[in-house]
């Protein structure tokens, strides 16, 4: 048989120097058993779809990778949600953004997919559109980690410096010096 | 940024991304992940894409469909099309991330021109998983 799984948990400035054992153990630990819980659906006959869902859902429910619980948090201070999700047999897709209270948005965008004849929702219609159809609905605390809490406050400290700097140097402040494009934590 | 792209015993390839987006992101900014063709992407004729990195620039360029369109109309290997895009195309422009892609065939593919990603495969119930270069 030909059934195969790939998985992915981020791309960046992901090295040794900035790893410890233990979180480079954890890390392995998580992607070792979103391998698993896809494969064991693959081996019993389950469709691709079935697999990659449940697969992203255990790194959606990981605080370590940056999609659902363990989310980076907005300039507003909130943990706000995108997914896709497509068939390669039918061409159907379906996508989900700006989701702060659906507990899984990987299975909203599929329930898009199979269950409306959109292809992406954002914001509050997806929110309503994933509880009328039973998806698992969360207080927004529930995607917040201190780890990605203090990285907002970091930024925002380098925010609050760049933007001092810039008024120093020229007189004015300049709103598009507030946005830190090359910050990426993906 | 998490993703997986699967082949299942029926010859179907299926793409799944999941993201909390960009830290400090303002204005409703979307990325990559929800465009399809951009950050996920799946054609049983070609490859199933999932990509991670700075969004912005997998939407420019398109970089899931564009694995697929390489393979489909210019008859690149899979391996060929993604590093193509990815270590190419991408870098040229300045983007910086990867991709996982998987073919009808059951080929992976999992390039990336960042520092690390984290990534793995799992083929005849064998798995592997790693992070850096």
């Amino acid at each position: 048989s030909k059934i195969t799984l790939v998985i992915h948990g981020g791309a960046g400035t992901i090295t040794k120097a900035n790893m410890t054992p233990e979180k480079e153990k954890a890390y392995k630990e998580v992607l070792n058993q979103a391998l698993k819980t896809g494969y064991a659906i693959l081996e019993k006959g389950g469709t691709s779809l079935d697999a990659v869902e449940a697969t992203v859902r255990v790194m959606e429910d990981s605080p370590l990778f940056n999609a659902g619980k363990g989310a980076v948090f907005t300039n507003e201070g909130k943990n706000e949600l995108d997914a896709a999700i497509m068939d390669g047999k039918t061409g159907k897709a379906g996508a989900v953004a700006s989701l702060t209270t659906v507990k899984n948005p990987i299975s909203a965008a599929r329930a898009v997919m199979e269950k409306s004849e959109h292809v992406m929702l954002i914001g509050k219609g997806a929110e309503q559109f994933a509880k009328e159809k039973g998806l698992e609905i969360v207080d927004p605390s529930y995607f917040r980690t201190e780890t990605r809490y203090q990285q907002l406050q970091k930024l925002k400290e380098k925010e609050g410096d760049k933007t001092k700097l810039d008024h120093d140097s020229t007189g004015t402040s300049s709103n598009e010096n507030i946005f830190v494009e090359g910050e990426k934590f993906g | 940024t998490v993703g997986a792209v699967a082949l299942d015993a029926y010859g179907n390839l299926a793409a799944a991304t999941s993201t909390g987006g960009m830290t400090n992101k303002r204005y409703g900014r979307v990325g990559d992940v929800p465009i399809i063709g951009a950050g996920t992407y799946a054609d049983n004729n070609t490859c199933a894409v999932s990509a991670t990195g700075h969004g912005e620039y997998f939407i420019r360029s398109v970089v899931a469909h564009d694995i697929a369109a390489l393979m489909e109309y210019k008859g690149y290997s899979l391996k060929k099309a993604a590093d193509e895009v990815v270590m190419n195309k991408l870098v040229k422009r300045g983007g910086e991330g990867g991709v996982i892609a998987i073919d009808k065939n059951g080929n992976v593919a999992m390039p990336f021109n960042s520092a690390g990603m984290y990534r793995g495969y799992i083929k005849k119930g064998k798995a592997e998983v790693a992070i850096y270069k």
